[in-house]
Order: structure tokens, then C-alpha cells, then sequence
């Protein structure tokens, strides 16, 4: 029996929306450590690795590890029947081919229930090694979102080059060019506005903005997004997820051929 | 041109 119950249905809300864009199903696996979710893109250029702890949701039980294949656009319509108020239980029975989301009102006067049917999805699932990377990059998620869609109306790709003086993205097309240079934040009154910059080589790459524009759908999941870069390795742009867990995206860089 | 590859190049299969 799989029973997960989370205060806060508009957390998940959030995650769906963060990953329905890029993903047209997925995967979700359960455990006694929580619900995870590992899926490339259709084109197999990036990847999403979503990880929500157990000890982070109101309530939770999971007797037996559970492999949930679900429509990401058939979730959508089941979460948006639920208030973002809302308290959420996710249930499933062992070996179960459906899954049901039950909704219940701050002040419990309205109940609803909604089952799912699930798939049966190939999975494969990639080994992500620790890596040490030569520059981590944390900056206002809200900033981050406004730069990937400011360069993107310049070129198909944007330079990320960074080093200790700050951090600098760069497009450049038809209409003509375009930098935006953040610097390390002196001052930090307010830790969300920081920007601050962990280097210890620089590096400059380059990636696809489209899919930099798919991750900032993540925006509303934390205010602070985290950028790991080490040459010639994909990206990780990392949003936490209150207290519950993280969303990490993987997008491998574009190289001279 | 700089060109795109994939991520599955990146990490192993499990």
C-alpha cells in the first residue's frame, strides 16, 4: 500500500508544472525514502531528476516500492481540480494499475477523489556520478528565468561563461548580440536577491536556450536556482523544493563538431 | 556550428 499526504497540494502543482513541458510521461517511483522521477526529454538532450524525501510529506507510507507511469497531460487535469489550499493524498494499492489523488478542503466541508489510470513505461535510468564542479553559480530564480527569456529572443543558444569577477550570459543572431553580466553580490541582506559564485576553475559553455527556458518553469518552486558547471559536462540547474526535496536539470552542453 | 548531443552520452546506464 502506497498513501502519501501533503498539506500543501500547490507544491505539487508546482513540480508538474516544472516538468510537463519537457516530459510527456514519466515514471514516478516510490519508496520508503520518498518519490523519485528520472526522465530524458523526447530528444534525449536533457534530463529530469525530481526527488521528494518522505520525511517531507505530512504523511507517508510505502510497504512495497512502487513504479507509477503516468500522462503527465492526465495528471494536469487531475490537479487542476484540486484548490491550491487544498490538502492532498496520493493512494495506491501493491501492484496497483491506478492510482487515485483525494482532495479535501482547508476546512474539510469539500472532499473529491479522482483515480488515475497508469501506464506501463520503458524505463531506462542513467547513473549520475558526484561530480566536484569548477563553478556553482546561485542567483534569484526569478533573474535567472528573465535572462534565458531576454537572450532567447537573440539566438538559438546562449554562452554561460563564468568566473570569479561574476557570471556572464551571452546570445547572439540576426538582429545582433547580447550580454548580461551578473556580479557577485557584495552585501546580502536578503539571501534570496544573492547572487553568489563558488569558483575554482572558470569555465564557458554553451547551451540550447529552449531547453533553459523549459527549466525556468521552475521558477515558482524556490526562490534561488543553482547552476553547476564543469567543462565539457552537462549543466545542473538545481531548484530546492521547500523542505521536501528537489528538482535537478540536466542539459548537455553544445559542442564544436 | 556548435552542435547538440545527447545526455544519455553523458552517464551510464544503470
Amino acid at each position: 500500500m502506497f498513501e502519501a499526504r501533503l498539506v500543501q497540494s500547490s507544491i505539487f502543482k508546482k513540480v508538474l508544472e516544472a516538468i510537463k513541458e519537457l516530459l510527456n510521461e514519466a515514471t514516478f517511483d516510490c519508496s520508503d525514502s520518498g518519490i523519485q522521477l528520472q526522465a530524458m526529454d523526447s530528444s534525449h538532450v536533457s534530463l529530469v531528476s525530481l526527488n521528494l524525501r518522505s520525511d517531507g510529506f505530512d504523511q507517508y507510507r510505502c510497504d512495497r516500492n512502487l513504479s507509477m507511469g503516468i500522462n503527465l497531460a492526465s495528471m494536469t487535469k487531475i490537479m487542476k481540480c484540486a484548490g491550491n489550499d487544498d490538502i492532498m493524498t496520493m493512494k495506491a494499492q501493491d501492484n496497483a494499475d491506478s492510482v487515485t489523488f483525494m482532495f479535501e478542503s482547508p476546512n474539510q466541508e469539500k472532499m473529491s477523489d479522482y483515480e488515475m489510470k497508469l501506464m506501463n513505461l520503458d524505463q531506462e535510468h542513467l547513473g549520475i556520478p558526484e561530480t566536484d564542479y569548477s563553478c556553482v553559480i546561485k542567483l534569484p530564480s526569478a533573474e535567472f528565468a528573465r535572462i534565458c527569456r531576454d537572450l532567447s529572443q537573440f539566438g538559438e543558444s546562449v554562452v554561460i561563461s563564468c568566473t570569479k569577477e561574476g557570471v556572464k550570459f551571452s546570445a547572439a543572431g540576426d538582429i545582433g548580440s547580447a550580454n548580461i553580466k551578473l556580479a557577485q553580490t557584495a552585501n546580502v541582506d536578503k539571501e534570496d536577491e544573492a547572487v553568489s559564485i563558488e569558483m575554482q576553475e572558470k569555465v564557458s559553455l554553451t547551451f540550447a536556450c529552449r531547453y533553459l527556458n523549459y527549466f525556468t518553469k521552475a521558477t515558482p518552486l524556490s526562490p534561488q536556482v543553482c547552476l553547476s558547471m564543469s567543462a565539457e559536462v552537462p549543466l545542473v540547474v538545481e531548484y530546492k523544493i521547500g523542505e521536501i526535496g528537489h528538482i535537478r536539470y540536466y542539459l548537455a552542453p553544445k559542442i564544436e563538431e | 556550428t556548435k552542435n547538440q548531443s545527447s545526455i544519455s552520452t553523458y552517464f551510464e546506464k544503470k
